[in-house]
């Protein structure tokens, strides 16, 4: 068992630092002492206390880590509700093209307010609610999403 | 197994009986302020097992039967239904909650435990909620957890 | 001073009162027990506890009472950083509407990642960070705006 | 009065004396994440007299001086002065900070009590930092506060 969490731990170890100096052009150091420690900088900057870090950077730093785990080990779905919502547009196309990558093994849902992001999905599902409190969805192509939020 | 579809009947602002069918590939789902995505989300997370009302933005684990609007009287039941797809074969974890409290889950129909359907969910390669959820405003999550608390992460992986 | 502040709860419940119907065609109620308690509804539904709002409901709500707030007693300046990130298109058009009606009085300074907030400021300044971990500012207009966004 | 300027030296990621100038209306901020938005934010706060480390980002106090990048070294003070204008009137609040930990306060460029910059700015019209600056991540603070705490927006009114 110690083993396997051993090997688990190894395993994110260097794929939370791969993805993260491909994707945030920085570095990522994780260390596991009675627990899981990680440290990031991003380019041009020194390491940092995570609080340090800007909303946007906390927010890729911490999506660079789930999308770290659905690589080594793909669970059926994921949901992701509004993640976006403090990336910079650059952020949020990387952010895009590591969900499309994973894809093939993992059904990703992905709530957003972010034509850019809805866009790239392979469907689009609109909820709204009419007067009464009471939600109505549809399905929408992503035409219709660009008219609608015009 | 890919979640092929949910069906939510009571459920927050799910009076009617929906359905919303799922593909394998990426789902965006759009809509106004609270139009009721999110609480899709909390349907997920409830019918999978989740048992910490706050985590779904209710004060009981009743608050979550759909309370009335302006044109609609409150229900006295709320039900949400998960169905997973593989090929032929085809899961159906279940959860349904009465105003007086009393609450159940289902597979494929059947009575069923919590232990049940969470034995159930790591079968198809759903080790926990955290793993397979990020809510509304929790995306920084994973840096705000203890070293300790973070451990979930690698037992879901071992 | 007992007096000055009943007086002072009166005006906040009716401005916010005022602007809850107006701009989210709901309902806010104020009530001043031991301390200034708040309950609203949103159209077409019925009145719930705060914590069962959306994640925009919640925003708006909160952004309205600052602004009921600067309405009674303006302050020379409002600085507000990535408010607008958890609404949808026409509540950030709502919201934009209400700062310009503080303008005249307050001097408001937004961040944004937003471009439909930032091109109706007066003023843009865009910051950039070459690759040193050094802040640049830079004044922008609307049209360089949304080149850069492209 | 309006805030006319700020001038950041030596705080966070502004190592280099940088001047940003404000006019009446509406200035809208963008750029990157992490570029040094809410950074200025800090250091408006600061300079007002934020005396809470954590509401900056930074666990003591003396966090908030530049600390270095792949291509500067780390620097020993930050300065941030903030030049409020009115016709021909000004007033510049001003703060330093220097690693060993002194810190300073300044009115129009004489050292000053933090209890003069706080009636300096009720002066003009400032009643507390909450009424003035929404921070990143706090736009529910009103929902989240007691009904106690929220009496303090009733004192800045009254
Ligand atoms: N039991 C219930 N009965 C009726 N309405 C409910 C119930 N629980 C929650 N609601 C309503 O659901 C709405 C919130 O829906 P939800 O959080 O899904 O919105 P959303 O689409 O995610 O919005 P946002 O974009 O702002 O995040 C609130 O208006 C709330 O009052
Ligand atoms: N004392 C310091 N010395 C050097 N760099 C610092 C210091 N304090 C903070 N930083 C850096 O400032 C950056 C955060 O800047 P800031 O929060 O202003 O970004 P932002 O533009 O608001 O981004 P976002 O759009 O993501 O909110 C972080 O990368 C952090 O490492
Ligand atoms: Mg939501
Ligand atoms: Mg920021």
């Amino acid at each position: 068992y110690r083993e396997k969490i051993e090997r688990a731990f190894l395993d994110l170890k260097d794929e939370y630092s791969r993805l993260f100096s491909a994707v945030a052009e920085g570095e990522a150091l994780m260390e596991f002492r009675e627990g899981l420690h990680v440290s990031v900088r991003f380019k041009g900057k020194n390491f940092q206390p995570l609080s340090m870090l800007s909303g946007g950077e906390r927010a890729l730093a911490s999506l660079l880590f789930y999308i770290a785990l659905f690589r080594i080990k793909p669970a059926p779905f994921l949901v992701l509700d509004e993640v976006d919502a403090p990336l910079d547009l650059p952020n949020v196309q990387k952010l895009i093209n590591l969900i499309k990558e994973l894809r093939k093994d993992t059904q990703v849902i992905i709530i957003t307010h972010n034509p850019a992001t809805a866009r790239h999905a392979d469907f689009i599902y609109g909820i709204s609610m009419p007067e009464d409190g009471t939600s109505r969805v549809y399905s929408m192509r992503a035409e219709e999403l660009f008219n609608s939020t015009g | 197994m890919y979640l092929h579809s949910i069906l939510l009947s009571g459920f927050k602002t799910f009076p009617v009986r929906t359905q919303i069918k799922f593909h394998p590939g990426i789902t965006s789902i759009v809509g106004p302020n609270g139009s009721g995505k999110s609480n899709i989300v909390d349907a997920i997370l409830w019918a999978m097992g989740e048992g910490r009302s706050s985590l779904l933005r209710a004060s009981r684990m009743e608050d979550v039967i759909f309370k009335g609007s302006s044109s609609r009287s409150a229900l006295s039941r709320a039900e949400v239904l998960l169905n997973f797809v593989q090929g032929e074969e085809s899961l159906t974890i279940g959860r349904r909650i009465y105003r007086e409290g009393d609450s159940e889950f289902l597979i494929n129909g059947s009575s069923a435990r919590l232990r049940d359907v969470q034995d159930k969910l790591r079968e198809i390669g759903i080790e926990s909620r955290e793993y397979v959820v990020v809510e509304q405003g929790q995306v920084e999550t994973f840096l705000n957890m203890s070293p300790q608390e973070r451990l979930v992460f690698l037992e879901a992986l071992a």
